[in-house]
């Protein structure tokens, strides 16, 4: 997280973190964990803890170590081609559905997901929170949970940023309706905050609550615009899909 | 040995009987006669009362005569100084002397011989009931035409006992009604009627007759009614005094009717019928009975009926409703079995909530369901009260037997992210 503040699991306790790479995903529920597909594209079991703010050894032998039972990837998410940097995120989306339910409580607790309706569109602007332990503008990666409010904008900026070392050319990246471009100068998610949520108040309710409009996806750099997943373009696969797979309930 | 004649002769006699000497004979005849003693010569030193020497004749410890001084016949053509006649057959002679300085009395000479006794008039008490008959040496007794003599030979009684009565419905009399009844019997009467039915008397007060009783309230001749462990009577007077219709509760009921020597009266009828047995209209709780009657009797089935969450219970299996019968003795059937209210069991537990623990599971009991707030919410917002419901099970009015779903709250940190302004 660039630009952002320590934060506290408490503060996002939806945030699950992935080890090995290091990313992020948002808990929707009970059994099922929403995130990048590229978190996931190559790692079909992937080693998750939640309700940690800290990373320390100490810390994730105290956390809650999820278990995945499988992963699924959007099936229009293509896959990587390892000879060239990849430049299309689109559908970068997947859900991992966890062996066992996970028991909520203060630092365990689900995000919820966008309505469908037109209040959740979002517009330049809205402010959103992101969250995570990727690098910042000091470190690599950091031990301790990190959050940022960080504006939405127009898809057409994040389509202006320039690499300062291109690995491809800027007519390459791929950027559609299913993203969200979102940042600010110095305010932006980056490498090992992927898959985790970019959330934004639930329209027109009187307590503060928070559904998760974005996944972090990708950016051409860090530190000022960063591209998101469009979780709303997603809510019908994401029902359909755990529906599919939800075995039989087991209260 | 008893003998038919004998002598009695004091000490030494004719010669004077020596001092001092008490000497008894027991005279005894046979059987059902009496004894006739005489003297023919006393020669007893005189004292007042006889109190010095005498003759004693005692019967039955009774002393009867005592003699003493010198007697002569009365009678120039009888030899006899004194007689005595007893009705019984036995009798002691006593001779009784004491020291005595004066002249010499040779004593006395008694003969006894066995007579005759007519038991028939001899006596205060009649020795037979009807009809005595004397001859020598005893008697016998005999009785009227109907009348048969009992076993202890003295009795006369009519022969009334025997008769049973089966049919359903029937008429009983004493004998000779209304004619005045036989002394001296007893009459013994069953009503037999098969199981199921009750033996139901009624008697017209006036049907009834019979020696009133006596100042303390015994009853000389008696009607008495006997079913099973309940007896009702004895009955007397004139006119019945007892209830004129007697629910015996039975289906036998024994009939005696007791007549003592005197007092006969015109005696009395009655009627009975046999009732079926009824049995009583309980009123069970929780059940309804079918078909519902006012009154149930013998052999009558019912369906009770548990009303809605209760059930009957038999072992380890449960059902709604049960037959009972009524039976002969008038009790029902499965009289045992009760409806009781249904048990629901200790209700289901459900991830991330929790139910109360209910002070009993049975049919009516409310219990809510909670999830754990404020991480999980109830997925129905009515979905937390279930009631025991009559087929056993705990049922909410919106998810049926479904348990509630306890969702995890979305959306809602413990805390505030605070983006610090710089």
């Amino acid at each position: 997280i660039f630009g952002g503040q320590p934060a506290k699991i408490e503060n996002f306790p939806w945030q699950v973190f992935f080890n090995h790479p290091t990313a992020g995903g948002a808990l929707i529920n009970e059994y099922w964990v929403l995130t990048a597909a590229h978190v996931v594209e190559k790692n079909s079991d992937p080693s998750m803890y939640a309700g940690i703010t800290a990373l320390r050894l100490a810390d994730l032998e105290n956390a809650q170590r999820l278990y995945t039972k499988r992963v699924i990837i959007h099936p229009g998410w293509k896959e990587d081609d390892d000879l060239n940097p990849r430049t299309n995120f689109d559908n970068d989306i997947a859900l991992v559905q966890l062996k066992d339910p996970v028991k909520m409580g203060p630092k365990f607790s689900p995000i919820c997901l966008p309505g469908t309706s037109s209040e959740y569109n979002l517009s330049p602007g809205d402010m959103g929170l992101i969250s995570g332990w990727g690098r910042t503008e000091k470190r690599l990666h950091v031990i301790n949970l990190r959050g940022a409010k960080v504006p939405v904008t127009s898809l057409e900026t994040c389509k202006q940023v320039k690499e300062e070392n291109p690995t491809a050319r800027p007519e390459d990246y791929v950027i559609t309706d299913n993203m969200i471009c979102a940042g600010e100068k110095g305010v932006d998610s980056c490498k090992g905050d992927s898959g985790g949520a970019f959330a934004f108040q639930v329209p027109n309710v009187k307590a503060p609550k928070f559904y998760v409009a974005g996944l972090v996806s990708w950016g051409k750099k860090c530190g000022a615009y960063g591209v998101y997943t469009k979780v709303k373009n997603y809510v019908d696969w994401i029902l359909k899909t755990m529906q599919e797979n939800s075995g039989p309930r087991k209260d | 040995e008893p003998t038919m004649h004998g002598e009695i002769l004091s000490p030494n006699y004719p010669q004077a009987y020596p001092n001092d000497v008490v000497k008894s004979w027991d005279i005894e005849v046979p059987e059902g006669f009496g004894i006739h003693l005489y003297f023919t010569h006393v020669d007893i030193e005189p004292s007042e009362s006889c109190a010095y020497d005498s003759v004693q004749i005692i019967s039955g410890g009774i002393e009867e005569g005592r003699l003493c001084g010198q007697r002569t016949s009365k009678s120039p053509n009888s030899p006899i100084i004194e007689e005595f006649q007893f009705p019984y057959n036995k009798l002691q002679v006593v001779f009784t002397s004491d020291f005595s300085i004066e002249e010499q009395f040779t004593g006395f000479a008694a003969y006894y011989t066995a007579i005759d006794v007519n038991e028939c008039t001899d006596f205060t008490d009649v020795p037979c009931s009807h009809f005595c008959n004397n001859f020598i040496g005893g008697y016998f007794c005999s009785c009227p035409p109907e009348y048969f003599l009992h076993d202890d030979m003295r009795n006369c009684g009519v022969n009334c006992s025997g008769d049973v009565f089966t049919a359903l419905i029937g008429e009983i009399s004493s004998p000779n009604y209304p004619n005045p009844y036989p002394e001296n019997s007893r009459c013994e009467y069953q009503i037999q009627l098969q199981e199921g039915f009750q033996v139901v008397v009624t008697m017209q007060r006036e049907d009834f007759d019979v020696e009133p009783a006596d100042s303390e309230g015994n009853c000389p001749d008696s009607l008495t009614f006997a079913a099973k462990n309940q007896q009702f009577g004895p009955y007397c007077g004139d006119g019945f005094p007892g209830p004129l219709t007697i629910r015996t509760q039975s289906n036998t009921l024994g009939i005696v009717f007791q007549t003592d020597l005197m007092g006969q009266k015109k005696g009395w009828k009655l009627r009975y019928h046999g009732d079926p047995i009824s049995c009583p209209k309980e009123s069970t709780a929780n059940s309804n009975w079918e078909p519902d009657k006012a009154k149930y009797v013998f052999k009558d089935v019912v369906k009770i009926t548990c009303v809605d969450g209760f059930e009957v219970v038999e072992g380890h299996v449960s059902s709604t409703s049960y037959y009972s019968t009524c039976q002969s003795d008038g009790q029902w059937s499965n009289s045992g079995l009760k409806c009781q209210p249904v048990y629901c069991g200790i209700p289901d537990p459900i991830a991330n909530g929790k139910v109360e623990e209910p002070e009993n599971s049975v049919f009516g009991t409310v219990i809510h369901y909670t999830c754990e707030e404020p991480y999980y919410y109830m997925e129905h917002e009515e979905g937390g009260e279930y009631r025991c419901a009559a087929n056993g099970r705990w049922v909410n009015d919106q998810l049926g037997i479904e348990l509630p779903r306890c969702i995890p709250v979305c959306g809602v940190p413990t805390e505030p992210f605070q983006v610090q302004q710089k």
